[in-house]
């Protein structure tokens, strides 16, 4: 069945619901992207012959492989996304520089897009608090007293 | 703007042409 | 980390897109009957040997796909209830919701049922009133349970509920052990 090793990207992040960032997965992305050229290939022959020779009877089987590609772009963008919203919390838990340990667990473009998120935030910061800014990253607890 | 340009960076340019946008607003719920 | 906020399920009939939950309840098999045939793809029916997946082949096909494919003028599959939806589980659960292990049923029992309300049954309204009504049914015992439960082995507790109750009792423990971190003056 299709489908399988997208959602098996899915379930590795799911089985770490206290936010742990895995290893990225390039491989699992790279044989699900084939999945959907296959699958986009051989949608496009049939649309070809239902046009050409109006084939109609391949238009249940064409709508099958589209779901199919539906399903495997929402559990890929779903697993890339949730690894930020992951990679977003390490900010708020470790700071603007993270672990090496963690590190090696993202992509160049993660980094990429840490890089950039913690320039949104630092630039938010600024703004708040008059002259010198507001760290809102700090005393995430109310002391004790 | 950032995460979309991510996720175009790592896997949506790589999809059948079709699928190579992602309606953000309606994926991400407030 | 408490900063990890993933995206939640969605509520009734709705998904969220990017939700894992959704993506993994989504994933849950339905028993199907092709309205039509499906050419070339015969070798997604592992029973057959034929090219195509003829018409009138009885297969069980996940959520996502059947939602997919389900049209309601245009016969292409036909959807059946999954038997713990089916009348004579709905009479069980009226009779007494507490006694019915919905992990074994489910593992997705209230979101599953919501999302067979899709395929149009004519029996979507005692559905969709059964799930509620499950849902009344049970949900005091697990929010009483998960706030006298402190510092022991819940795994009875939580054994016969579907996974939305588990989430609640979940976030109920995790209001408990706050609660008595707090008293402490921890």
């Amino acid at each position: 069945m299709f489908c399988e090793k997208a959602v098996e990207l899915v379930r590795e992040l799911h089985r770490m619901s206290d936010g742990q960032l895995p290893a990225f997965n390039e491989d699992g992305i790279r044989q699900v992207l084939e999945e959907m050229k296959a699958l986009y290939e051989q949608n496009q022959s049939d649309v070809n012959e239902a046009k050409t020779e109006g084939k109609s009877e391949l238009i249940p089987s064409i709508k099958f492989r589209h779901c199919c590609l539906l399903r495997n772009q929402r559990c890929i963008t779903a697993y890339l996304y949730d690894r930020l919203l992951r990679i977003r919390a390490l900010r708020w838990e470790y700071g603007s520089v993270l672990p090496t340990t963690i590190r090696f667990h993202m992509c160049a473009e993660e980094v990429e897009w840490f890089n950039q998120y913690k320039k949104s935030l630092a630039s938010y910061m600024r703004s708040l608090g008059g002259e010198e800014g507001l760290d809102i990253t700090q005393d995430m607890k109310p002391p004790k007293s | 703007a950032n995460t979309e340009v991510y996720l175009k960076a790592v896997a949506l340019r790589h999809m059948p042409p079709n699928l190579q946008s992602i309606d953000m607003l309606k994926a991400i719920p407030e | 980390t408490r900063s990890y906020m993933p995206v939640p399920p969605g509520v009734g009939t709705e998904e969220n897109v990017f939700s894992l939950d959704d993506i993994l309840l989504s994933q849950e098999r339905l028993p199907c009957r092709t309205e039509s045939v499906f050419p070339g793809l015969g070798f997604v029916d592992k029973s057959s040997d034929s090219r195509h997946i003829p018409e009138g082949t009885k297969m069980e096909i996940p959520l996502w796909l059947a939602k997919g494919l389900y049209e309601r003028k245009r016969r292409v599959i036909s959807v059946e209830l999954p038997r713990v939806y089916r009348e004579g589980w709905r009479t069980v659960f009226g009779a007494d919701a507490n006694v019915v292990d919905l992990h074994t049923m489910g593992p997705y029992y209230y979101g599953l049922g919501s999302q067979m309300l899709h395929f149009d049954s004519p029996e979507n309204s005692e559905i969709a009133q059964c799930v509620l009504q499950t849902f009344i049914g049970r949900f005091r015992r697990t929010m009483d349970s998960s706030q006298n439960a402190y510092n022991e082995d819940t795994s009875v507790l939580v054994e016969k509920l579907d996974c939305l109750e588990r989430a609640l009792f979940r976030a109920g423990q995790s209001g408990l052990n706050a609660f008595q971190l707090w008293e402490k003056g921890l």
